[in-house]
Protein backbone atom coordinates (compact mmCIF):
# COMPACT_ATOMS: atom_id res chain seq x y z
CA UNK A 1 0.00 0.00 0.00
CA UNK A 2 1.30 3.85 -0.34
CA UNK A 3 2.00 4.46 3.13
CA UNK A 4 1.91 8.09 3.04
CA UNK A 5 1.92 8.97 6.67
CA UNK A 6 -0.20 12.27 5.86
CA UNK A 7 -1.64 12.05 9.20
CA UNK A 8 -3.01 15.56 10.22
CA UNK A 9 -1.12 16.38 13.44
CA UNK A 10 -4.96 16.68 14.55
CA UNK A 11 -8.85 17.29 14.61
CA UNK A 12 -9.51 20.27 16.53
CA UNK A 13 -11.34 20.03 19.39
CA UNK A 14 -10.94 16.58 20.04
CA UNK A 15 -8.44 14.27 22.48
CA UNK A 16 -8.72 10.90 21.45
CA UNK A 17 -9.76 8.89 18.58
CA UNK A 18 -10.40 4.81 19.05
CA UNK A 19 -11.63 3.00 15.53
CA UNK A 20 -13.79 -0.26 15.96
CA UNK A 21 -12.73 -2.62 13.75
CA UNK A 22 -12.92 -6.43 12.84
CA UNK A 23 -11.71 -6.81 8.82
CA UNK A 24 -15.50 -9.07 8.82
CA UNK A 25 -18.53 -8.09 8.08
CA UNK A 26 -21.81 -8.61 10.69
CA UNK A 27 -19.91 -9.23 13.68
CA UNK A 28 -21.34 -6.46 15.35
CA UNK A 29 -18.78 -3.42 15.21
CA UNK A 30 -21.55 -0.77 14.85
CA UNK A 31 -23.53 -2.81 17.45
CA UNK A 32 -20.21 -2.23 19.25
CA UNK A 33 -19.38 0.95 19.03
CA UNK A 34 -22.74 2.75 19.20
CA UNK A 35 -23.15 0.83 22.97
CA UNK A 36 -19.54 1.99 23.67
CA UNK A 37 -19.99 5.43 22.77
CA UNK A 38 -23.18 5.88 24.89
CA UNK A 39 -21.18 3.64 27.94
CA UNK A 40 -18.31 5.94 28.22
CA UNK A 41 -20.77 9.21 28.16
CA UNK A 42 -22.60 7.77 31.02
CA UNK A 43 -19.32 8.07 32.60
CA UNK A 44 -19.18 11.67 32.05
CA UNK A 45 -16.49 11.75 29.17
CA UNK A 46 -17.85 14.08 26.61
CA UNK A 47 -18.30 11.51 23.47
CA UNK A 48 -19.11 11.45 19.57
CA UNK A 49 -18.80 9.26 16.95
CA UNK A 50 -18.18 8.89 13.13
CA UNK A 51 -19.80 6.19 10.95
CA UNK A 52 -17.19 5.51 8.63
CA UNK A 53 -18.77 3.17 7.09
CA UNK A 54 -19.73 4.80 3.80
CA UNK A 55 -21.56 2.08 2.04
CA UNK A 56 -23.66 0.66 4.72
CA UNK A 57 -23.76 3.30 7.56
CA UNK A 58 -25.95 2.08 10.46
CA UNK A 59 -25.33 4.38 12.71
CA UNK A 60 -28.55 6.75 12.21
CA UNK A 61 -30.57 3.46 12.79
CA UNK A 62 -29.07 2.85 16.22
CA UNK A 63 -29.22 5.91 17.66
CA UNK A 64 -32.25 6.43 15.95
CA UNK A 65 -31.71 9.76 14.30
CA UNK A 66 -32.45 8.49 10.55
CA UNK A 67 -34.64 11.42 9.26
CA UNK A 68 -32.27 14.14 11.35
CA UNK A 69 -30.01 16.17 9.12
CA UNK A 70 -26.74 17.60 10.82
CA UNK A 71 -26.76 22.07 10.42
CA UNK A 72 -24.14 24.29 9.11
CA UNK A 73 -22.39 26.99 11.05
CA UNK A 74 -18.92 29.13 10.58
CA UNK A 75 -15.61 28.11 12.43
CA UNK A 76 -13.02 30.54 11.64
CA UNK A 77 -14.27 31.56 8.68
CA UNK A 78 -15.35 28.17 7.09
CA UNK A 79 -17.57 26.26 6.93
CA UNK A 80 -18.82 23.31 9.06
CA UNK A 81 -20.83 21.06 10.20
CA UNK A 82 -22.68 20.82 13.47
CA UNK A 83 -22.96 16.80 14.59
CA UNK A 84 -26.70 14.95 15.45
CA UNK A 85 -26.82 14.92 19.19
CA UNK A 86 -28.48 11.15 21.00
CA UNK A 87 -28.07 10.06 24.38
CA UNK A 88 -25.50 12.20 25.12
CA UNK A 89 -23.59 11.60 21.76
CA UNK A 90 -22.75 13.74 18.84
CA UNK A 91 -23.22 11.76 16.04
CA UNK A 92 -21.80 12.85 11.75
CA UNK A 93 -22.71 9.97 9.16
CA UNK A 94 -22.87 9.68 5.38
CA UNK A 95 -26.41 8.18 6.04
CA UNK A 96 -27.54 12.20 7.08
CA UNK A 97 -26.79 13.13 3.61
CA UNK A 98 -28.55 10.20 1.60
CA UNK A 99 -31.84 8.39 1.46
CA UNK A 100 -31.33 4.98 3.45
CA UNK A 101 -32.44 2.86 0.76
CA UNK A 102 -29.87 4.64 -1.84
CA UNK A 103 -26.88 3.05 -2.70
CA UNK A 104 -23.89 5.13 -2.41
CA UNK A 105 -21.68 3.55 -5.47
CA UNK A 106 -18.91 5.13 -5.15
CA UNK A 107 -15.08 4.27 -6.04
CA UNK A 108 -12.11 4.43 -3.36
CA UNK A 109 -11.17 8.35 -3.91
CA UNK A 110 -14.94 9.56 -3.47
CA UNK A 111 -15.59 7.23 -0.72
CA UNK A 112 -12.34 8.21 0.84
CA UNK A 113 -12.67 11.96 0.27
CA UNK A 114 -16.55 11.92 2.38
CA UNK A 115 -15.16 9.56 4.97
CA UNK A 116 -12.50 12.11 5.47
CA UNK A 117 -14.69 14.86 5.43
CA UNK A 118 -16.89 13.62 8.42
CA UNK A 119 -13.72 14.28 10.24
CA UNK A 120 -12.45 17.47 9.25
CA UNK A 121 -15.82 19.43 8.18
CA UNK A 122 -17.46 18.67 11.52
CA UNK A 123 -16.94 21.29 14.55
CA UNK A 124 -16.14 18.82 17.04
CA UNK A 125 -16.04 20.85 20.42
CA UNK A 126 -13.97 19.41 23.48
CA UNK A 127 -14.69 15.96 22.87
CA UNK A 128 -12.70 13.31 24.99
CA UNK A 129 -13.47 10.59 22.92
CA UNK A 130 -14.16 10.20 19.10
CA UNK A 131 -15.48 6.64 18.39
CA UNK A 132 -14.82 5.65 14.67
CA UNK A 133 -16.61 2.65 13.46
CA UNK A 134 -15.37 1.33 10.42
CA UNK A 135 -16.30 -1.05 7.26
CA UNK A 136 -15.64 -4.19 6.86
CA UNK A 137 -12.29 -5.22 4.57
CA UNK A 138 -8.70 -3.45 4.61
CA UNK A 139 -9.63 -1.84 1.34
CA UNK A 140 -9.68 2.20 0.80
CA UNK A 141 -11.31 3.66 3.21
CA UNK A 142 -9.42 1.54 6.23
CA UNK A 143 -5.80 2.29 4.80
CA UNK A 144 -7.09 6.21 4.18
CA UNK A 145 -8.28 6.36 8.13
CA UNK A 146 -5.25 4.65 9.14
CA UNK A 147 -2.86 6.99 7.20
CA UNK A 148 -4.26 9.96 7.56
CA UNK A 149 -6.71 10.38 10.79
CA UNK A 150 -4.45 10.35 14.04
CA UNK A 151 -5.89 7.05 15.80
CA UNK A 152 -5.12 6.12 19.56
CA UNK A 153 -5.87 2.96 19.03
CA UNK A 154 -8.46 0.43 17.68
CA UNK A 155 -10.72 -2.21 19.52
CA UNK A 156 -11.28 -5.38 17.86
CA UNK A 157 -14.84 -6.90 17.31
CA UNK A 158 -14.92 -10.79 16.23
CA UNK A 159 -17.49 -13.51 16.46
CA UNK A 160 -16.04 -17.35 17.63
CA UNK A 161 -15.67 -18.51 14.25
CA UNK A 162 -13.29 -19.44 12.15
CA UNK A 163 -13.80 -17.65 9.17
CA UNK A 164 -14.45 -14.64 10.64
CA UNK A 165 -11.07 -14.92 12.65
CA UNK A 166 -9.89 -15.46 9.09
CA UNK A 167 -10.65 -11.85 8.02
CA UNK A 168 -9.79 -10.58 12.03
CA UNK A 169 -6.08 -11.79 11.50
CA UNK A 170 -6.44 -9.41 8.29
CA UNK A 171 -7.42 -6.46 9.88
CA UNK A 172 -4.93 -6.94 13.09
CA UNK A 173 -2.36 -7.10 10.43
CA UNK A 174 -2.95 -4.21 8.05
CA UNK A 175 -3.11 -1.85 11.44
CA UNK A 176 0.66 -3.81 12.84
CA UNK A 177 1.66 -2.41 8.72
CA UNK A 178 4.54 -0.64 8.52
CA UNK A 179 4.19 2.89 8.63
CA UNK A 180 0.52 2.59 10.18
CA UNK A 181 0.93 1.08 13.48
CA UNK A 182 -2.12 1.97 15.37
CA UNK A 183 -2.32 0.35 18.82
CA UNK A 184 -4.66 -2.74 19.38
CA UNK A 185 -6.66 -1.68 22.48
CA UNK A 186 -8.13 -5.03 22.59
CA UNK A 187 -9.98 -7.70 21.20
CA UNK A 188 -14.32 -8.58 22.23
CA UNK A 189 -15.65 -11.35 21.34
CA UNK A 190 -19.68 -10.71 20.28
CA UNK A 191 -22.53 -13.42 19.82
CA UNK A 192 -20.36 -15.58 21.70
CA UNK A 193 -23.00 -18.08 22.92
CA UNK A 194 -26.68 -18.03 23.13
CA UNK A 195 -29.57 -18.57 25.93
CA UNK A 196 -32.78 -19.08 25.54
CA UNK A 197 -35.03 -17.99 28.50
CA UNK A 198 -36.77 -21.58 29.25
CA UNK A 199 -33.41 -22.94 29.34
CA UNK A 200 -31.71 -20.15 31.84
CA UNK A 201 -28.52 -23.49 32.43
CA UNK A 202 -28.19 -23.90 28.93
CA UNK A 203 -25.26 -21.82 26.93
CA UNK A 204 -25.49 -22.66 22.83
CA UNK A 205 -22.15 -22.33 21.22
CA UNK A 206 -24.08 -22.02 17.73
CA UNK A 207 -20.78 -20.23 16.08
CA UNK A 208 -18.09 -22.51 18.04
CA UNK A 209 -16.51 -21.49 21.16
CA UNK A 210 -13.71 -19.40 22.60
CA UNK A 211 -12.42 -18.72 18.85
CA UNK A 212 -11.56 -14.58 19.62
CA UNK A 213 -9.97 -15.60 22.94
CA UNK A 214 -7.59 -17.81 21.64
CA UNK A 215 -6.87 -15.25 18.70
CA UNK A 216 -6.05 -12.47 22.00
CA UNK A 217 -3.68 -15.10 23.90
CA UNK A 218 -1.93 -16.11 20.62
CA UNK A 219 -1.11 -12.29 19.05
CA UNK A 220 -0.53 -10.60 22.87
CA UNK A 221 -3.35 -9.01 22.16
CA UNK A 222 -5.87 -7.78 25.60
CA UNK A 223 -8.84 -9.87 25.93
CA UNK A 224 -11.70 -7.30 26.78
CA UNK A 225 -14.39 -9.79 27.38
CA UNK A 226 -17.50 -11.89 25.61
CA UNK A 227 -20.92 -10.47 24.51
CA UNK A 228 -23.63 -12.98 24.51
CA UNK A 229 -26.17 -13.46 21.41
CA UNK A 230 -29.66 -12.02 22.80
CA UNK A 231 -32.44 -11.16 21.37
CA UNK A 232 -33.13 -7.58 22.84
CA UNK A 233 -29.26 -6.48 21.65
CA UNK A 234 -30.85 -6.74 17.98
CA UNK A 235 -34.04 -5.61 19.17
CA UNK A 236 -32.74 -2.37 20.86
CA UNK A 237 -30.44 -1.48 17.82
CA UNK A 238 -33.45 -2.05 15.24
CA UNK A 239 -35.40 0.62 17.61
CA UNK A 240 -32.90 2.93 17.68
CA UNK A 241 -32.55 1.99 21.72
CA UNK A 242 -28.97 0.86 22.30
CA UNK A 243 -28.93 -2.07 24.65
CA UNK A 244 -27.19 -0.45 27.21
CA UNK A 245 -29.67 2.29 28.35
CA UNK A 246 -31.08 -0.61 29.84
CA UNK A 247 -29.19 -0.48 32.80
CA UNK A 248 -28.60 -3.15 34.86
CA UNK A 249 -29.74 -5.91 32.74
CA UNK A 250 -26.78 -8.59 31.72
CA UNK A 251 -26.53 -7.65 27.93
CA UNK A 252 -25.92 -3.87 29.39
CA UNK A 253 -23.62 -4.72 31.84
CA UNK A 254 -21.61 -6.96 29.29
CA UNK A 255 -20.98 -3.58 27.53
CA UNK B 1 -20.78 5.57 -11.23
CA UNK B 2 -18.78 5.90 -14.48
CA UNK B 3 -21.31 3.40 -16.09
CA UNK B 4 -19.13 2.06 -18.91
CA UNK B 5 -20.91 -1.17 -20.21
CA UNK B 6 -17.41 -2.35 -21.60
CA UNK B 7 -18.95 -5.96 -20.46
CA UNK B 8 -17.36 -8.61 -22.16
CA UNK B 9 -19.24 -10.51 -24.11
CA UNK B 10 -18.65 -13.77 -22.48
CA UNK B 11 -15.97 -15.22 -20.42
CA UNK B 12 -15.26 -18.64 -22.87
CA UNK B 13 -16.39 -21.81 -21.41
CA UNK B 14 -18.95 -20.58 -19.35
CA UNK B 15 -22.77 -20.31 -20.08
CA UNK B 16 -24.39 -18.73 -17.20
CA UNK B 17 -22.63 -16.15 -14.21
CA UNK B 18 -24.95 -15.73 -10.71
CA UNK B 19 -23.48 -13.81 -8.12
CA UNK B 20 -24.58 -14.07 -4.67
CA UNK B 21 -24.69 -10.74 -3.16
CA UNK B 22 -26.51 -8.95 -0.34
CA UNK B 23 -24.65 -5.42 0.69
CA UNK B 24 -24.40 -6.44 4.43
CA UNK B 25 -21.57 -8.37 5.78
CA UNK B 26 -21.73 -11.46 7.66
CA UNK B 27 -25.28 -12.39 6.52
CA UNK B 28 -24.20 -16.16 5.17
CA UNK B 29 -23.14 -14.96 1.28
CA UNK B 30 -20.01 -17.42 1.39
CA UNK B 31 -22.03 -20.34 3.14
CA UNK B 32 -25.36 -19.95 0.81
CA UNK B 33 -22.82 -19.48 -2.31
CA UNK B 34 -20.43 -22.56 -0.86
CA UNK B 35 -23.72 -24.88 -0.50
CA UNK B 36 -25.55 -23.09 -3.86
CA UNK B 37 -22.63 -24.50 -5.75
CA UNK B 38 -22.41 -28.01 -4.43
CA UNK B 39 -26.32 -28.47 -4.78
CA UNK B 40 -26.41 -27.52 -8.44
CA UNK B 41 -23.27 -29.60 -9.11
CA UNK B 42 -24.90 -32.47 -7.18
CA UNK B 43 -27.96 -32.07 -10.17
CA UNK B 44 -25.28 -33.14 -12.88
CA UNK B 45 -24.62 -29.15 -14.01
CA UNK B 46 -20.89 -28.59 -13.98
CA UNK B 47 -20.54 -25.59 -11.26
CA UNK B 48 -17.38 -23.35 -10.40
CA UNK B 49 -17.39 -20.82 -8.16
CA UNK B 50 -15.31 -17.44 -7.75
CA UNK B 51 -14.59 -15.94 -4.56
CA UNK B 52 -14.55 -12.13 -5.43
CA UNK B 53 -13.96 -10.99 -1.81
CA UNK B 54 -10.73 -9.74 -1.99
CA UNK B 55 -10.48 -8.62 1.06
CA UNK B 56 -12.21 -11.56 2.91
CA UNK B 57 -11.75 -14.80 0.93
CA UNK B 58 -13.66 -17.26 2.85
CA UNK B 59 -14.03 -20.27 -0.47
CA UNK B 60 -11.24 -21.60 0.54
CA UNK B 61 -11.56 -22.35 4.15
CA UNK B 62 -15.32 -23.16 3.18
CA UNK B 63 -13.90 -26.23 0.75
CA UNK B 64 -11.32 -27.19 2.65
CA UNK B 65 -8.59 -26.40 0.10
CA UNK B 66 -6.33 -23.77 2.44
CA UNK B 67 -3.24 -24.96 1.39
CA UNK B 68 -3.62 -25.64 -2.33
CA UNK B 69 -2.57 -23.96 -5.23
CA UNK B 70 -3.93 -23.10 -8.67
CA UNK B 71 -1.68 -24.99 -11.56
CA UNK B 72 -0.74 -22.87 -14.93
CA UNK B 73 -1.34 -24.02 -18.04
CA UNK B 74 -1.24 -22.77 -21.67
CA UNK B 75 -4.59 -21.93 -24.11
CA UNK B 76 -4.40 -20.77 -27.31
CA UNK B 77 -1.02 -19.52 -26.94
CA UNK B 78 -1.88 -17.34 -23.11
CA UNK B 79 -1.52 -18.21 -19.44
CA UNK B 80 -4.29 -19.61 -17.85
CA UNK B 81 -4.67 -20.74 -14.25
CA UNK B 82 -6.75 -24.10 -14.03
CA UNK B 83 -9.27 -23.76 -11.17
CA UNK B 84 -8.61 -26.15 -7.66
CA UNK B 85 -11.67 -28.29 -7.28
CA UNK B 86 -13.23 -29.88 -4.42
CA UNK B 87 -16.66 -31.60 -3.88
CA UNK B 88 -17.11 -31.50 -7.42
CA UNK B 89 -16.89 -27.88 -7.95
CA UNK B 90 -14.30 -25.83 -9.79
CA UNK B 91 -12.66 -22.88 -7.59
CA UNK B 92 -11.19 -19.54 -7.98
CA UNK B 93 -10.06 -17.29 -5.00
CA UNK B 94 -7.68 -14.51 -4.02
CA UNK B 95 -6.96 -16.91 -1.14
CA UNK B 96 -4.77 -19.18 -3.20
CA UNK B 97 -2.63 -16.39 -3.66
CA UNK B 98 -1.75 -15.21 -0.14
CA UNK B 99 -1.31 -16.38 3.50
CA UNK B 100 -5.06 -16.79 5.31
CA UNK B 101 -3.54 -14.72 7.89
CA UNK B 102 -1.85 -11.94 5.69
CA UNK B 103 -4.12 -8.33 4.85
CA UNK B 104 -4.81 -7.52 1.22
CA UNK B 105 -4.69 -4.16 1.56
CA UNK B 106 -5.29 -2.48 -1.90
CA UNK B 107 -7.07 0.27 -3.04
CA UNK B 108 -9.77 -0.04 -5.64
CA UNK B 109 -8.32 -0.08 -8.82
CA UNK B 110 -5.84 -3.43 -7.34
CA UNK B 111 -8.58 -4.94 -6.08
CA UNK B 112 -10.77 -4.69 -9.12
CA UNK B 113 -8.02 -6.04 -11.51
CA UNK B 114 -7.55 -8.93 -9.29
CA UNK B 115 -10.95 -9.65 -9.36
CA UNK B 116 -11.09 -9.41 -12.88
CA UNK B 117 -8.25 -11.71 -13.00
CA UNK B 118 -10.27 -14.81 -11.66
CA UNK B 119 -12.54 -14.57 -14.70
CA UNK B 120 -10.29 -13.81 -17.72
CA UNK B 121 -7.12 -15.72 -16.59
CA UNK B 122 -8.73 -18.98 -15.36
CA UNK B 123 -9.32 -21.86 -17.89
CA UNK B 124 -13.04 -22.37 -17.35
CA UNK B 125 -14.08 -25.71 -19.44
CA UNK B 126 -17.86 -26.55 -20.02
CA UNK B 127 -19.35 -24.61 -16.75
CA UNK B 128 -23.00 -24.37 -16.80
CA UNK B 129 -23.09 -22.41 -13.79
CA UNK B 130 -20.38 -19.96 -12.25
CA UNK B 131 -20.95 -18.60 -8.85
CA UNK B 132 -19.73 -15.49 -7.27
CA UNK B 133 -19.56 -14.85 -3.77
CA UNK B 134 -19.57 -11.13 -3.30
CA UNK B 135 -18.25 -9.03 -0.61
CA UNK B 136 -20.38 -6.76 1.39
CA UNK B 137 -21.02 -2.99 -0.10
CA UNK B 138 -21.27 -1.42 -2.91
CA UNK B 139 -17.94 -0.02 -4.03
CA UNK B 140 -15.30 -0.83 -6.47
CA UNK B 141 -15.12 -4.73 -6.76
CA UNK B 142 -19.26 -4.86 -7.22
CA UNK B 143 -19.22 -1.79 -9.55
CA UNK B 144 -16.61 -3.89 -11.60
CA UNK B 145 -18.55 -6.60 -11.88
CA UNK B 146 -21.94 -5.83 -13.00
CA UNK B 147 -20.08 -3.31 -15.57
CA UNK B 148 -17.70 -5.71 -16.70
CA UNK B 149 -18.82 -9.53 -16.30
CA UNK B 150 -21.69 -10.83 -18.37
CA UNK B 151 -24.26 -11.39 -15.11
CA UNK B 152 -27.18 -13.47 -16.32
CA UNK B 153 -28.49 -12.76 -12.33
CA UNK B 154 -27.82 -11.96 -8.64
CA UNK B 155 -29.32 -14.03 -5.72
CA UNK B 156 -29.58 -11.61 -2.49
CA UNK B 157 -28.87 -13.23 1.04
CA UNK B 158 -30.47 -11.35 3.74
CA UNK B 159 -30.59 -11.66 7.61
CA UNK B 160 -33.84 -10.40 9.32
CA UNK B 161 -32.91 -7.47 11.32
CA UNK B 162 -33.54 -4.15 10.18
CA UNK B 163 -29.94 -3.22 9.83
CA UNK B 164 -29.02 -5.57 7.70
CA UNK B 165 -32.34 -4.69 5.42
CA UNK B 166 -30.90 -1.77 4.71
CA UNK B 167 -27.55 -2.41 3.33
CA UNK B 168 -29.52 -4.87 1.31
CA UNK B 169 -32.06 -2.64 -0.32
CA UNK B 170 -28.42 -0.36 -1.19
CA UNK B 171 -27.05 -3.71 -2.52
CA UNK B 172 -30.59 -4.45 -4.68
CA UNK B 173 -30.80 -0.78 -5.83
CA UNK B 174 -27.22 -0.83 -7.09
CA UNK B 175 -28.01 -3.63 -9.24
CA UNK B 176 -31.11 -1.73 -10.68
CA UNK B 177 -29.12 1.04 -11.39
CA UNK B 178 -29.17 2.31 -15.16
CA UNK B 179 -26.55 0.92 -17.12
CA UNK B 180 -25.88 -2.07 -14.84
CA UNK B 181 -29.53 -3.46 -14.38
CA UNK B 182 -28.84 -7.12 -13.32
CA UNK B 183 -31.80 -9.53 -12.87
CA UNK B 184 -32.27 -10.10 -9.37
CA UNK B 185 -33.33 -13.60 -9.63
CA UNK B 186 -34.48 -13.60 -6.04
CA UNK B 187 -33.90 -13.47 -1.76
CA UNK B 188 -33.10 -15.33 0.50
CA UNK B 189 -33.47 -15.17 4.52
CA UNK B 190 -31.01 -16.94 6.86
CA UNK B 191 -30.62 -17.34 10.34
CA UNK B 192 -34.20 -16.75 10.51
CA UNK B 193 -34.70 -18.28 13.75
CA UNK B 194 -32.89 -20.89 16.01
CA UNK B 195 -34.05 -23.91 17.46
CA UNK B 196 -32.39 -25.92 20.44
CA UNK B 197 -32.44 -29.34 20.16
CA UNK B 198 -33.58 -29.46 23.66
CA UNK B 199 -36.99 -27.79 22.93
CA UNK B 200 -37.67 -28.73 19.37
CA UNK B 201 -41.17 -26.93 19.41
CA UNK B 202 -39.59 -23.62 19.83
CA UNK B 203 -38.35 -21.06 17.50
CA UNK B 204 -36.39 -18.12 18.74
CA UNK B 205 -36.14 -15.45 16.56
CA UNK B 206 -33.26 -13.50 17.57
CA UNK B 207 -33.18 -11.80 14.59
CA UNK B 208 -36.29 -10.32 13.96
CA UNK B 209 -38.90 -11.71 11.97
CA UNK B 210 -39.74 -12.26 8.12
CA UNK B 211 -38.06 -9.07 7.38
CA UNK B 212 -36.41 -10.26 3.96
CA UNK B 213 -39.92 -11.91 2.86
CA UNK B 214 -41.50 -8.45 3.61
CA UNK B 215 -38.78 -6.64 1.83
CA UNK B 216 -39.18 -9.39 -1.11
CA UNK B 217 -43.19 -8.44 -1.74
CA UNK B 218 -42.52 -5.19 -1.10
CA UNK B 219 -40.19 -4.53 -4.25
CA UNK B 220 -41.58 -7.31 -6.05
CA UNK B 221 -38.63 -9.99 -6.06
CA UNK B 222 -38.94 -13.77 -5.45
CA UNK B 223 -38.47 -15.06 -2.05
CA UNK B 224 -36.77 -17.77 -2.42
CA UNK B 225 -36.80 -19.20 0.87
CA UNK B 226 -35.65 -19.50 4.59
CA UNK B 227 -32.52 -20.86 6.28
CA UNK B 228 -32.97 -21.50 9.88
CA UNK B 229 -29.52 -20.34 12.43
CA UNK B 230 -28.61 -24.30 12.95
CA UNK B 231 -25.14 -24.72 14.83
CA UNK B 232 -24.14 -27.85 11.97
CA UNK B 233 -24.28 -25.04 9.35
CA UNK B 234 -21.50 -22.79 11.38
CA UNK B 235 -19.37 -26.18 12.30
CA UNK B 236 -19.48 -27.62 9.11
CA UNK B 237 -18.58 -24.06 7.30
CA UNK B 238 -15.43 -23.90 9.57
CA UNK B 239 -14.59 -27.34 8.90
CA UNK B 240 -14.45 -27.29 5.24
CA UNK B 241 -17.40 -29.66 4.78
CA UNK B 242 -20.35 -27.68 3.44
CA UNK B 243 -23.40 -28.92 5.33
CA UNK B 244 -25.10 -29.65 2.21
CA UNK B 245 -23.29 -32.28 1.89
CA UNK B 246 -25.07 -34.06 4.89
CA UNK B 247 -27.47 -35.53 2.88
CA UNK B 248 -31.35 -35.26 4.17
CA UNK B 249 -30.94 -33.39 7.23
CA UNK B 250 -33.61 -30.01 7.71
CA UNK B 251 -30.10 -27.66 7.19
CA UNK B 252 -29.07 -29.27 3.96
CA UNK B 253 -33.00 -29.63 2.33
CA UNK B 254 -32.55 -25.33 3.59
CA UNK B 255 -30.56 -24.89 0.93
N1 LIG C 1 -24.59 -9.87 20.86
C1 LIG C 1 -25.56 -9.72 19.98
N2 LIG C 1 -26.72 -10.37 20.16
C2 LIG C 1 -27.73 -10.28 19.23
N3 LIG C 1 -27.65 -9.58 18.11
C3 LIG C 1 -26.51 -8.91 17.87
C4 LIG C 1 -25.42 -8.93 18.78
N4 LIG C 1 -24.44 -8.14 18.28
C5 LIG C 1 -24.90 -7.67 17.10
N5 LIG C 1 -26.15 -8.12 16.86
C6 LIG C 1 -26.96 -7.91 15.67
O1 LIG C 1 -26.27 -8.40 14.55
C7 LIG C 1 -26.41 -7.53 13.42
C8 LIG C 1 -25.03 -7.14 12.92
O2 LIG C 1 -24.42 -6.26 13.77
P1 LIG C 1 -23.68 -4.93 13.29
O3 LIG C 1 -23.38 -4.17 14.53
O4 LIG C 1 -24.44 -4.29 12.20
O5 LIG C 1 -22.36 -5.57 12.71
P2 LIG C 1 -21.23 -4.92 11.77
O6 LIG C 1 -21.19 -3.47 12.11
O7 LIG C 1 -20.01 -5.68 12.17
O8 LIG C 1 -21.68 -5.21 10.37
C9 LIG C 1 -27.24 -6.36 13.92
O9 LIG C 1 -28.56 -6.53 13.51
C10 LIG C 1 -27.16 -6.44 15.43
O10 LIG C 1 -28.32 -5.99 16.05
N1 LIG D 1 -27.89 -20.48 8.84
C1 LIG D 1 -26.75 -20.42 9.52
N2 LIG D 1 -26.66 -21.01 10.72
C2 LIG D 1 -25.52 -20.93 11.45
N3 LIG D 1 -24.42 -20.27 11.07
C3 LIG D 1 -24.44 -19.68 9.88
C4 LIG D 1 -25.58 -19.71 9.03
N4 LIG D 1 -25.30 -19.03 7.89
C5 LIG D 1 -24.04 -18.59 8.03
N5 LIG D 1 -23.53 -18.97 9.22
C6 LIG D 1 -22.21 -18.64 9.78
O1 LIG D 1 -22.11 -17.23 9.89
C7 LIG D 1 -20.82 -16.79 9.51
C8 LIG D 1 -20.93 -15.74 8.42
O2 LIG D 1 -21.29 -16.32 7.23
P1 LIG D 1 -20.58 -15.98 5.85
O3 LIG D 1 -21.08 -16.98 4.88
O4 LIG D 1 -19.12 -15.82 6.05
O5 LIG D 1 -21.22 -14.56 5.56
P2 LIG D 1 -20.79 -13.44 4.51
O6 LIG D 1 -20.19 -14.13 3.35
O7 LIG D 1 -22.09 -12.76 4.22
O8 LIG D 1 -19.84 -12.54 5.26
C9 LIG D 1 -20.05 -18.03 9.10
O9 LIG D 1 -19.23 -18.43 10.15
C10 LIG D 1 -21.11 -19.07 8.85
O10 LIG D 1 -20.68 -20.36 9.16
Amino acid sequence: ADVTTGKTSSIPGVKNIIAVASGKGGVGKSTVAANLAIALSETGSKVGIVDADIYGPSIPILFDVVTDKPSMTQVEGKNKMIPVEAYGVKIMSIGFFADMDQPIPWRGPMATRAMTQLFTDTHWENIDYLIVDLPPGTGDIQLSLAQNIPLSGVVIVSTPQQVALADVRKGIGMFRMEGLQVPILGIIENMAYFTPAELPENKYYIFGKNGARALAEKDEIPFLGEIPLVQSICESGDAGHPVVLQGDTPQALAF
